[in-house]
């Protein structure tokens, strides 16, 4: 590897996709959690975190991507399709450095195929960390076509971050483009550009766990004033646990209770002790609707869907986007409702529960998987018919059931012998509760 | 003997070659002639970077190599060579 002489004295960088590909199919969301993952594998090898901003931020960000094409005011200008793809510019007090700057002339891809599969998807309960699986927007380009957007990015943030290039085999660093690198999700620096990173900014202080870069979503808009005979705190007792839906939302986890929610930031401060009302918040979603019974947000897209009864709504951010669905489009039998839904952000497959049973589905694919349902005891020590299941911005399963929670370790199958604990204490600012009756263990799996 | 490159080939290398930090920037003043020797090991360096045979000539291979797709910034940062390079 190779050392431009130039490093961040910060170790949370801010970062922005200012201009999009204007000739690529790649959705605008799926460049961003492209640029999200390619940091991401810099970020989990070093102590360096990196937080999307919006534009109306204070100041401009560290790292500012664009899509340009021939002179764009920079000392690199474009050549038109292949050739040159990319630079970024190295670390330092210039307004440009940390910049990246993609060809806007290639074609960008993500998705072609880039080998099969590692048999490790199959796994249908290795818990990962808070990522993101991405799907391509469209049908996977046919190899050799297009540039693969992930790849080069994983490059130039490596300039950004200070390396110069590497004529290391099996190094990113190297200058020529290596084609497509696999699953963002699970990518992992090689040796070489770890070694670089590390000499630069040392290694991650504890197991790389991802944070969400994204911006959590906007807050909700104030209350009204509340008519002076109303009691003051409106809205149903969090203490008393029983929620309806749970759900890990860009990092911050949402509680649902009738029309009402509260938002846990990933600090765990509560946004505010006061819930906030359904329908103020997730615009769109039907008056009628007045119970959330799951909840969850798919990781291809970042689509969040909530559920109730035998239906589904999904939302853009906070917006609706079009009308409601039926489960039956996840693969349950008609009719049927769901107690809790939750998704595996490292093999893009969603888990339906209802009852002791449990349904799969496939997000890249598009459809349910085959053989299912199968039955719930394969979750040792997990409550039969859960208030809702998430998975954290550490990995690991927490299923939540009353006013208790079980947890299972990331990647393991099996709740922590200490399971169920009080989730008032940590999870909602509630003292424990007095030395009530446990809530039932369910039978160990035979 | 490997075919003597094409004039053009030449001047095209010597160009990508100084335009991704392998070779100094020209000075006109000097109008150093780029001994053979300097040229070949620049050739060399840019070989080890492209996977390629270390020969240091500009062979097939290697003038296809630099009509490949890469990143813009230059391989060899500050006076050309002259960088320690990290070896394992």
């Amino acid at each position: 590897y190779a050392l431009s002489g130039s490093m961040w004295k910060k170790r949370t960088l801010t970062w922005r996709v200012q201009s999009f590909p204007q000739s690529s199919a790649l959705s605008q969301e799926t460049v961003r959690t492209l640029m999200h993952h390619a940091l991401t594998a810099w970020g989990v090898e070093s102590g360096l975190r990196f937080r999307e901003v919006g534009s109306q931020g204070p100041s401009e960000p560290d790292i500012l991507i664009d899509f340009a094409r021939a002179y764009h005011q920079d000392s690199y200008p474009f050549d038109g399709q292949g050739g040159t793809l990319a630079h970024a510019f190295f670390p330092g007090e210039h307004s440009i450095s940390g910049d990246t700057h993609f060809d806007d002339e290639e074609t960008w891809t993500f998705g072609s195929k880039a080998g099969p599969t590692p048999s490790c998807l199959a796994a249908p309960f290795l818990v990962w960390g808070w990522g993101t699986q991405l799907q391509p927007t469209l049908a996977p380009f046919p190899d050799g076509e297009g540039t693969d957007l992930f790849a080069v990015a994983v490059h130039e943030f490596g300039h950004a971050l200070g390396l110069g290039h590497s004529s290391a085999p099996d190094s990113i660093m190297r200058p020529f483009y290596q084609g497509p690198v696999g699953n963002p999700a699970e990518y992992r620096l090689s040796q070489d550009d770890r070694e670089g990173l590390q000499q630069l900014y040392g290694k991650a202080p504890q197991p790389p766990y991802d944070t969400p870069t994204r911006k959590p979503l906007a807050p909700p808009p104030p209350p009204p004033a509340l008519p002076p005979d109303s009691p003051s705190l409106p809205g149903p007792d969090r203490c008393e646990g029983n929620f309806d839906a749970i759900a890990n939302i860009r990092g911050e986890t949402f509680f649902f209770k009738g029309p009402w929610f509260w938002r846990l930031q990933p600090s765990g401060q509560l946004v505010s002790p006061r819930p906030a009302r359904l329908h103020r918040f997730w615009e769109g979603l039907p008056a009628q609707v007045q119970v959330i019974q799951a909840a969850y947000a798919r990781h291809p897209d970042g689509r969040i869907l909530l559920f109730s009864g035998p239906q589904f709504w999904v939302f853009q951010d906070r917006q609706l986007e079009g009308a409601a669905r039926p489960l039956s489009d996840l693969g349950l039998p008609p009719g049927e409702a769901v107690d809790a839904v939750f998704s595996w952000p490292l093999n893009g497959k969603t888990y339906l529960i209802r009852g002791r049973r449990y349904w799969r589905y496939d997000e890249a694919a598009a459809r349910p998987d085959p053989g299912y349902p199968r039955d719930l005891s394969l979750w040792e020590g997990a409550p039969l018919a859960p208030d809702d299941v998430t998975v954290s911005n550490t990995g690991d399963t927490y299923f939540f059931k009353g006013a208790h929670y079980w947890r299972f370790p990331k990647g393991s199958v099996q709740a922590e012998p200490d399971s169920p604990q009080p989730m008032g204490p940590k999870w909602l600012d509630c003292p424990a509760p007095s030395a009530g009756p446990r809530a039932p263990r369910t039978p160990k799996a035979t | 003997r490997a075919s003597e490159p094409a004039a053009q080939d030449v001047s095209l290398g010597v160009d990508w070659l100084t335009r991704y930090g392998y070779l100094p920037p020209p000075h006109p003043a000097q109008a150093q002639l780029q001994s053979p020797a300097k040229l070949r090991d620049a050739i060399k360096v840019m070989q080890r970077f492209a996977g390629l045979p270390e020969t240091g000539l500009l062979d097939r291979g290697t003038v296809a190599a630099m009509h490949k797709p890469r990143c813009s910034l230059p391989d060899v940062l500050g006076v050309a060579g002259l960088v320690k390079r990290r070896r394992r």
